[in-house]
């Protein structure tokens, strides 16, 4: 099993098509990467990205020098994953 | 211990052996009214099931139902299955229900890409594609949702084996894809085709890959704003509504754009929840409102399409 401990989920409220292509770029810029959940589609909605740990701060870093406001909408991937795990063995037992 | 329908969990996610494990007993226990039938093998050779809902006659109009194209996306098999077990428990209960299956069949597909779920609880919980590989390709896996022969290649997919909306070599190159397409094509009457994904809380209708509105815009935004208040009354969850293209982004080769190019008007597709905390990773406790109200679009757009036929 991949392990994703202290992978996150970044939420980014883009507010023009200029700062959802810088959210395009970063795809080809962080190549197999960064995850886009929800991708860059509209102003009018978030878009979802999951960071590995390796690379947060850099991506972080490109967010705010490019003025990308963003919240963290999952501190730790693997904590969830863990958790759902152990509902499903609950289940089996 | 006789495995049973009646002991499974509706409430907790499943591998995949547990839920082919479900559909043998699911069938047993009500093969008055359902069968299974096997539409293809995967790429890795894994069996591509599809359960059939009929009250008998022949050539039914016929209702299409997919669920888990793209394997992380787990709310939507555990939907597909909650959804199975809702038609027979409501079947000569639910007046619209009832007359639904009194005069169509319902095809319900649980695992569209049975490599990529099987590969999400073995290795990579977060694998979208199927597990296809071709010499020369770098990456494994293509986007099962941008396979198909409806805008193929177009904006809204990507000729990189690398990226998650890798668009496959050429259309319907994937036996997933091809194992729907043809099942499909040689039932002939198909007259409704729903495709279950997550997450963005949408409801959504033709085109994908173009922004040119479909002939019958308007007769299915209609129908989309009417399934999403019915869900909306359920648990108070909100959906948009509207074209892929103009309520989401240009997608193109994907299964509704098929779907419509092929004849069938009533093509949905459905984003469920996450609400916004949770993702691809939604708890197990937020299965059954999920399915609960996901149900009640469902049976709406069933209802329309018995109604109107065409």
């Amino acid at each position: 099993q991949m392990n994703f401990t202290g992978d996150q989920v970044l939420r980014i409220l883009a507010k023009n098509e200029k700062q959802l292509s810088l959210l395009r770029d970063l795809e080809s810029l962080k190549p197999q990467k960064v995850d886009f959940w929800r991708g860059p589609a509209r102003p009018s909605l978030p878009v979802d990205m999951r960071v590995p740990f390796s690379e947060l701060k850099d991506v972080k870093a490109y967010l705010e020098s490019h003025g990308l406001v963003y919240s963290i909408m999952i501190k730790d991937i693997q904590v969830l994953l863990n958790e759902e795990r152990e509902a499903m063995a609950k289940s089996r037992r | 211990l006789e495995r049973s329908a009646g002991s499974f969990s509706y409430s907790s996610y499943h591998t995949l052996e547990e839920i082919y494990s479900w559909i043998d007993s699911f069938v047993t226990e009500n093969a008055d009214i359902v069968s299974k039938i096997l539409i293809g093998k995967s790429f890795e050779n894994r069996s591509i099931l599809v359960l059939k809902f009929s009250t008998g006659g022949s050539q039914h109009r016929a209702i299409w139902i997919d669920a888990g194209i793209h394997s992380r996306e787990w709310i939507t098999h555990a939907t597909g299955i909650w959804t199975a077990k809702q038609i027979v428990s409501e079947y000569g209960k639910d007046d619209i229900l009832t007359n639904i299956l009194n005069a169509m069949d319902i095809f319900l597909e649980i695992v569209s890409n049975p490599d990529g779920f099987a590969f999400t609880h073995s290795m990579n919980r977060l694998w979208r594609k199927n597990k296809s590989s071709r010499p020369g390709a770098s990456c494994i896996g293509v986007d099962l949702n941008r396979n198909w022969r409806s805008g193929f290649g177009g904006n809204g997919s990507n000729d990189n084996p690398c990226s998650e909306t890798y668009r496959g070599p050429y259309p319907h190159s994937e036996p997933e894809v091809a194992a729907i397409a043809d099942f499909i094509t040689a039932h002939g009457n198909v007259k409704a085709l729903i495709s279950i994904h997550s997450y963005s809380q949408m409801l959504m209708y033709p085109y994908g890959h173009s922004l040119e509105p479909v002939s019958d815009q308007e007769e299915l935004y209609d129908l989309a704003k009417s399934a999403v208040q019915a869900l909306y009354e359920v648990h108070g969850i909100k959906y948009i509504y509207g074209s892929i293209s103009t309520t989401l982004y240009v997608a193109s080769g994907i299964t509704l754009d098929w779907a419509y190019d092929n004849g069938i008007k009533y093509a949905f597709s459905f984003e469920l929840r996450d609400t916004g905390s949770y993702g691809f990773l939604l708890p197990a406790s937020q299965i059954i409102p999920t399915a609960q109200e996901t149900w009640m679009a469902i049976r709406t757009i069933m209802e329309h399409a018995l109604n109107n036929p065409y």
